[in-house]
């Protein structure tokens, strides 16, 4: 399997840009 | 932009501050350019892009879901201060598409579209079993209760006639049989104690609006209803709220005219 590092790829936990947060709730 | 050429837009993340106070100065956009129901507050930003633009600045263009408040757009509270719809209420969703214009530091919405949609009744009684869901505001039920309700507070108002503006929200409660209905109004230039033709009945040219809750309860013999109105202070005329391109100022409002400063009249 290629290598995270060695391809470019970041180490830490995915951070998911969007959706945003839910200020109040959904529905 | 040469044939096939895909002008590039970047993506900042969702929660981002500068994302967020777009999406706060399209939300007042949207307030301030509501012609009927209730307040919107942001709930969630679904998405962003930001495209640049020639020769400058940058256009955010974002979808965003918003909540009813329980403020009316014609009530001066600030948005700050009105609560969020609860789910027991029935809560109804906004899902909106913004562009919005950056440039030198001034925000500008050029485009804004929204769709609301109620909660769906499985939701609903899901977390309230008994709780009464939104009924069509076009039932005969529905505008009895709300004419019923003006005339009530009519009957009882020594100051100005007031019309019915719209009505806004209502629930069908199935014990004690009755009619919830909220619904906005407006003061004429007629006398509440002595209206001979409510049409002739003018609205007043410093508009002067107020809005009500009323239940109507269905009793053997007759009905009863109950209703409580809150008259807004006059509204100074507004220049032209439905200019669509109308700046949209990032920085927190200026003080309310001097009109608004006096509390509500209830």
């Amino acid at each position: 399997k290629p290598n995270a590092a060695a391809a470019g790829g970041a180490a830490g936990p995915m951070v998911r840009p969007c959706p945003g947060r839910v200020r109040h709730f959904k529905i | 932009a040469p044939p096939g050429a895909v002008p590039g837009y970047r993506e900042p993340p969702c929660d981002d501050p500068e994302t967020e106070t777009v999406a706060m100065a399209a939300v007042k956009y949207l307030n301030e350019n509501l012609l009927q129901g209730y307040k919107q507050i942001l709930n969630q930003i679904d998405k962003v892009k930001v495209w640049p633009r020639r020769p400058f600045g940058e256009v955010y263009e974002l979808e965003i879901d918003t909540l009813e408040t329980t403020c009316h757009v014609l009530d001066p509270t600030p948005l700050e201060n009105c609560s969020v719809r609860q789910l027991a209420e029935h809560a109804v969703e906004g899902d909106c598409d913004v562009h919005v214009l950056k440039q030198d530091g001034q925000l500008t919405v050029m485009h804004a579209n929204c769709h609301s949609t109620p909660d769906s009744a499985e939701d609903v009684l899901k977390i309230c079993p008994h709780c009464p869901l939104l009924a069509s505001l076009n039932d005969t039920r529905v505008t009895h209760a709300a004419e019923a309700a003006l005339a009530a507070f009519n009957a009882k108002n020594n100051g100005s006639y007031f019309k019915l503006v719209e009505v806004s929200r209502a629930q069908l409660v199935p014990l004690p049989v009755s009619t919830y209905v909220e619904f906005a109004v407006a003061a004429t230039s007629c006398a509440a104690k002595d209206v001979a033709d409510p049409a002739s009945c003018q609205l007043l040219a410093e508009k002067q609006y107020g809005f009500c809750k009323a239940t109507l309860t269905e009793k053997l013999g007759g009905e009863e209803v109950a209703v409580t109105c809150t008259v807004f202070p006059s509204q100074v005329a507004d220049a032209n709220p439905a200019d669509p391109a109308a700046a949209v100022q990032a920085a927190p409002s200026a003080a309310p005219p001097a009109a608004m400063a006096v509390g509500p009249i209830v």
